[in-house]
């Protein structure tokens, strides 16, 4: 069988004797099966009630019951002396269910005319976590921690412990021992308290690649060591501390080891107890750093920013050249260039050098020429001034124009000409003019 | 050139030297890829002288220079106004060739001045004219394998058109003057450009330089009293010329 859409106990609802608010018909026997979702108590609440009265209610009543137990017998109204009337106070059902049964006789007061009854009923939620132990010895809804929820309720346990499949119950636990977050807090199970059993339990800490972990163990350390004559050994109980290409540390003791930089991003941590001995554990919490890359060092002719007081993992540098000169790398020019601080410590790419730019040759001057001011192989700074194969050339302008090798890798004269200056020809003035001194 | 002298190397070297169809005519440097002539120089009886057919010579002072070697026309620009297919009507007698390389300047090639926008031609003021044309050598008139020069003044223009109209009288078939023509030379005669010579630069100096006053275009006989040579008015074509070497 399933159950129909729309049958669901419903939360609340109204219950009534028939034809009410009209009298009742007499030889009545009618009952009322009321329900409310499971978790949840039925409480029942009159707003009428007008029953024959009768002592214990003997002619006319309405029966209130929880499975065969009656919680009351009703009848009568508010003012009569006689008869059982519930008045204001609810009827809180033990469970989610209640029964009313109204029975009738065959007659009637003639004088007055009984009613019967209107009664609103809710659930109300039960707080299953604060009811009392059972007595039949099974325990505590919970072993640890109970949690109240509407219409129900859920078990949970303290950290170094796990649920059981009952729900209930809680169980010491050394599962789900991989931390990747960048910091949190680790200890034993039932820690500050000694488990009941001997545990054998992992913990990896492993975080990304980049970044190292920090050890900080609390000052309250137990882990028990058997002393011998080389000193305190742990020989049943410890604490392995595991970091990868270095020889593995038991610890055990009294004292706590403090802080362990571990300069790694991955750490084992593996913890075991016997049944014997008493070892109230530990805790710990950790903590990552970034790696730190080497100083990136000068870069000749150049600046490398930003300036840190160290770099770390995720870092970048930039390096910018000194005016007038460019980014090189391996022969090769860069238009720029960063380098980031790798996870293994290192930088990604090693620093460029800064090397003078040159403007190339000065575009030669058709009937004329250039020559050299001061520079260097066209490099930066570098003046040369053109000049034009006189007298048969001359500069157009006429004004001798010096270029220099400018940072943009151009010729530029100073009124900020690019282009080459040109050659105009001479006209109408021959080398040699006709003499004549005869007169 | 009639009544001139022998012109030492470099003094004039703007002088071309131009030969077509075996006839010879002058001509001057104006850029390093232009010369400026006479259009007759180019034209004859209506038909233009192809590209092949003008060779250009510049730089020399003699026609026997084993140097001699001349350079090639590109284009040939005659003024469109020019049309003289009977050969009286010099009116607009002016011409540009192209060439097909540019030249280098140096002392014996260097292109003459084009004259101002306000240049002015003042009668009396001397122009030196020179050519490669008939010159006179003891009363005896011949071509000349030498470049000659003279030194002539510019005739006012009444004067001038007065001779011509006397040549007229006596003569059939006298061009005319125009006004953009001018004139030059001496009453007296013996001193005078003359056949070969046309397309030749008629150059007055202003301020140390030469520049293009007229181009040698024609004239009623050479050197002989009461007659003047008449020359191109390079002034009234600067428009022209400018034009014709920017559209080219």
């Amino acid at each position: 069988c399933w159950r129909l859409p729309g049958s669901e106990p419903l939360m609340h609802g109204e219950v009534k004797s028939p034809e009410y608010p009209r009298p009742y018909p007499p030889n009545l026997q009618q009952q009322w099966d009321l329900s409310v979702p499971e978790g949840y108590q039925l409480r029942l609440t009159f707003t009428h009630l007008d029953i024959e009265a009768s002592a214990g209610c003997h002619y006319d009543a309405l029966t209130v019951l929880y499975d065969e137990k009656v919680l009351g017998k009703f009848c009568g109204h508010e003012n009569s002396a006689d008869g059982h009337h519930p008045g204001n106070q609810p009827i809180l059902s033990p469970g989610n269910r209640l029964t009313l049964i109204l029975q009738t006789d065959d007659s009637n007061p003639e004088r007055h005319q009984n009613v019967g009854f209107l009664a609103q009923y809710q659930a109300k939620d039960i707080d299953e976590c604060s009811a009392p132990e059972p007595e039949d010895g099974s325990g505590p809804l919970c072993s640890q921690i109970c949690l109240n929820t509407l219409g129900s309720y859920l078990c949970s346990c303290h950290h170094g412990f796990e649920l059981r499949s009952d729900q209930r119950s809680c169980v010491l636990s050394c599962r789900g021992g991989i931390f990747d977050e960048p910091e949190g807090y680790l200890s034993s199970p039932g820690y500050p308290n000694a488990p009941t059993h001997a545990v054998s339990c992992q913990y990896i800490i492993s975080v990304e690649s980049g970044f190292t972990v920090s050890l900080n163990f609390t000052d309250n350390f137990n882990i028990e060591s058997v002393d011998t004559q080389q000193g305190p050994n742990c020989l049943h109980h410890w604490l392995q501390v595991t970091i990868p290409d270095r020889e593995p540390m038991k610890l055990c003791g009294g004292k706590s080891p403090g802080l362990i930089v571990t300069n790694s991003n991955t750490v084992t941590l593996d913890y075991h107890t016997d049944n014997d001995g008493m070892s109230n554990g530990w805790s710990l919490d950790y903590s990552t750093h970034r790696v730190k890359c080497p100083y990136p060092g000068n870069v000749a002719k150049g600046r490398v920013t930003p300036v840190l007081a160290e770099y770390l993992y995720r870092d970048y540098i930039f390096v910018r050249c000194d005016q007038g000169y460019k980014l090189m790398m391996d022969g090769q020019e860069m238009e720029s260039f960063s380098t980031m601080c790798q996870s293994n410590g290192q930088w990604h790419l090693p620093l460029p050098e800064c090397h003078i730019i040159d403007c190339g040759e000065p575009k030669p001057l058709l009937n004329g020429g250039v020559t050299f001011l001061s520079g260097f192989q066209n490099q930066y700074r570098s003046v040369v001034q053109y000049h034009c194969n006189e007298p048969f050339y001359s500069l157009l302008g006429g004004v001798n124009v010096s270029f220099t090798c400018e940072a943009d890798r151009r010729w530029r004269s100073n009124s900020d000409i690019v282009v080459s200056p040109t050659c105009i020809p001479v006209c109408g003035q021959p080398t040699k003019l006709i003499r004549a001194y005869q007169r | 050139v009639i009544g001139g002298s022998k012109a030492p190397d470099n003094t004039i070297p703007w002088q071309t030297l131009l030969s077509i169809d075996g006839q010879r005519g002058g001509g001057m440097v104006i850029a390093d890829r232009w010369i400026m002539t006479a259009a007759h120089v180019l034209k004859h009886n209506g038909i233009s002288a192809s590209n092949e057919s003008v060779r250009i010579y510049m730089g020399l002072t003699d026609v026997k220079a084993p140097s001699l070697s001349p350079v090639s026309a590109a284009s040939i620009h005659i003024h469109p106004g020019y049309n003289n297919l009977h050969g009286l009507d010099y009116n607009n007698d002016i011409a540009l060739i192209k060439l097909q390389d540019p030249i280098t300047f140096n002392s014996s090639i260097m292109p003459i001045c084009l004259p101002a926008e306000d240049a002015t031609y003042v009668t009396g003021m001397m122009g030196l004219v020179s050519g490669f044309g008939i010159t006179e050598i003891d009363n005896r008139r011949i071509l000349s394998n030498q470049l000659n020069y003279v030194q002539l003044p510019v005739v006012e223009q009444g004067p001038c058109s007065d001779s011509i109209t006397l040549a007229k009288k006596t003569r059939d078939s006298v061009p005319s003057l125009t006004n953009n023509m001018f004139c030059a030379g001496v009453p007296e005669g013996g001193k005078d450009s003359c056949q070969g010579d046309s397309g030749g630069p008629f150059a007055l100096r202003d301020d140390g330089r030469f520049w293009a006053a007229g181009i040698v275009s024609w004239g009623v006989d050479c050197g002989h009293r009461g007659t003047y040579g008449v020359y191109t008015k390079v002034t009234n074509y600067l428009d022209w010329i400018n034009k014709t070497m920017q559209e080219n």
